[in-house]
């Protein structure tokens, strides 16, 4: 499962 | 990151600590909305599911802070509900968090990204995130005044995600990074504390308590 690159916040 | 993301993270975790420490000071959640607590606990665990997919080593702060605000919030849910519950004001923490609950999961699975699990689940909690600090301002609303550390608990708490805001502008105009759902979500739930931060400006910081009008 491919963590959504586009989501780097807390 | 930006220093606006960074006090904004920082903000938060003050708010978290605020909490943590009226609760255990003085021994009682009067003037806490359980419900929002739980609202925010359910949120960081379904924010921040892939801690639990995979295991990743904690050598980076995210991975720290991340599992930081998942324990903290579920400990003070457990102060609330099971250390504290006699000083748990029930009776005045009414609003039904299903009519948040229900809205969020069901918006969240007609607007987001990609309709996979993983995000599914992070657009919900950001969904629920918005809105999860009603119950809270209709608990003061309820009972007419606020103690001044659950102001001070509102006021990081509100400021976290304004904070946030700005960082969105910053990396709009340094990076092109946009995350329209987490920008328009971050700005419903600041719009919500515009009240209360006037109530907190006007007159907790000149040492006065907030009490609404009855």
């Amino acid at each position: 499962m491919i963590r959504n690159k586009q989501h780097d916040e807390l | 990151m930006n220093i606006f993301r960074l006090f904004g993270d920082l903000s938060h975790l003050a708010a978290i600590a605020i909490l943590l420490l009226k609760i255990w000071k003085t021994r009682s959640c009067a003037g806490v909305s359980g419900k929002t607590q739980l609202l925010f606990a359910v949120c960081f665990i379904t924010r921040y599911i892939d801690l639990f997919l995979h295991f990743v080593s904690l050598y980076n702060t995210e991975k720290v802070m991340k599992l930081i605000y998942i324990s903290a919030s579920v400990f003070t849910c457990y102060l609330i509900f099971f250390k504290f519950k006699a000083t748990y004001d029930g009776n005045h923490d009414s609003m039904r968090a299903e009519f948040l609950i229900v809205p969020a999961a069901g918006l969240a699975c007609l607007i987001n990204t990609k309709f996979d699990a993983i995000e599914i689940l992070w657009t919900f909690s950001i969904y629920l995130e918005a809105v999860a600090i009603l119950p809270q301002l209709f608990l003061i609303s309820k009972t007419g005044e606020a103690e001044t550390i659950t102001s001070h608990y509102l006021f990081a708490q509100g400021s976290y995600r304004a904070l946030y805001i700005l960082n969105w502008i910053y990396r709009y105009h340094y990076e092109s990074h946009v995350d329209t759902i987490a920008i328009v979500a971050g700005v419903v739930q600041t719009i919500l504390y515009c009240d209360f931060f006037y109530l907190y400006i006007t007159k907790v910081v000149k040492g006065q308590k907030i009490v609404l009008p009855a």
